[in-house]
């Protein structure tokens, strides 16, 4: 296939899984780092876990809350669609939030299906942490955020 | 890194979840 | 004439006249016309079911979710072809053992006392 569709790109990040490395995080618990220096829009990693409709997905997080499984793992690809990587998925749910992001998250349609892909949003140095803005809604109870950025907000939602 | 999440299984792909037939049920006698 | 509603029902169930056809999850889709006080019935052909699925049919207020069963939550009332159980607000009661499958005409009736002392407008 055309080597620039997002078909291609997408299935090339399995073969060359970017030098990306699991290891204790700054802002909070684990994160992924950048083992070599990644240039500008640079697809880095799928969002992988269960795709699950926007209610199951509600009453999911009712469920993980109920026991205790604080951090949410539920990425919102659109109005009916969420992706949940709690218990199923790969280790793109250890990227961290940060206000002041390397990265942000894309949809993708490919083949009909609507994928989540993590984009470099500038160069990203090697041994720097890789974020991006987890855009939570806004709600009442709030969960701090730690990212430690000049411009952070304060909390994720 | 699956250490960190009990019970975690690694996917690929995303994979469709099948709902069950009692997915939106508190209670069923 | 009453039909399923063109608009008030969720994307992903078919619709073609009075025929709702769904794949996977429970979703709802409901009548063209509704009623607020009286006695009402509508009778539902239990078409094709494929191994293990399942249909609840039942009354819906327009609040009820529809990504949902009818029964999910306080404005409906179901009744599932699987052991015959009827739901309000998700919890299952027993209701006509055995339940019913493909092939059996189902019947389902609503009766709204009109109430003398608060003044229901006619034809609310």
């Amino acid at each position: 296939g055309d080597a620039n569709s997002d078909f291609f790109k997408i299935n090339m990040l399995k073969s060359r899984k970017k030098m990306i490395k699991f290891a204790r995080s700054r802002i909070h618990g684990y994160g992924l780092y950048a083992m070599e220096t990644i240039a500008q829009d640079e697809m880095i990693i799928e969002y992988i876990g269960q795709k699950i409709r926007s209610l199951v997905a509600d009453e999911r997080e009712k469920a993980y809350e109920r026991r205790g499984i604080g951090s949410s793992y539920l990425f919102r690809i659109d109005e009916h669609t969420v992706i949940d990587a709690t218990k199923r998925g790969n280790f793109a749910r250890f990227i961290n939030h940060s206000c002041q992001p390397n990265c942000y998250a894309k949809v993708l349609t490919i083949e009909g299906e609507k994928r989540i892909v993590i984009y470099s949003r500038s160069t990203i140095n090697k041994g720097e942490e890789i974020t991006y803005d987890y855009k939570f809604p806004i709600e009442e109870d709030k969960i701090d955020c730690l990212c430690g950025a000049k411009t952070c907000r304060g909390y994720l939602n | 890194w699956s250490a960190f999440a009990p019970e975690f299984q690694e996917l690929e792909e995303n994979e469709r979840y099948v709902e069950k037939e009692g997915e939106f049920d508190m209670e069923d006698e | 004439y009453v039909n399923v509603s063109t608009n008030d029902h969720a994307y992903q169930l078919q619709i073609s006249n009075l025929t709702i056809t769904g794949h996977e999850g429970y979703a709802m889709a409901r009548a063209s016309h509704g009623v607020a006080k009286g006695t009402w019935y509508f009778e539902v052909n239990f078409d094709d079911q494929p191994d293990d699925s399942h249909i609840r049919i039942g009354w819906s207020t327009c609040h009820a979710v529809l990504q949902a069963p009818v029964g999910y939550n306080k404005f409906s009332y179901g009744w599932r072809s699987k052991c015959g159980t009827k739901f309000h607000e998700a919890k299952g009661k027993k209701y006509h053992a055995g339940g019913f499958k493909k092939g059996d005409v189902l019947g389902c009736l609503i009766h709204l006392p009109v109430d003398k002392k608060t003044l229901v407008p006619p034809n609310q």
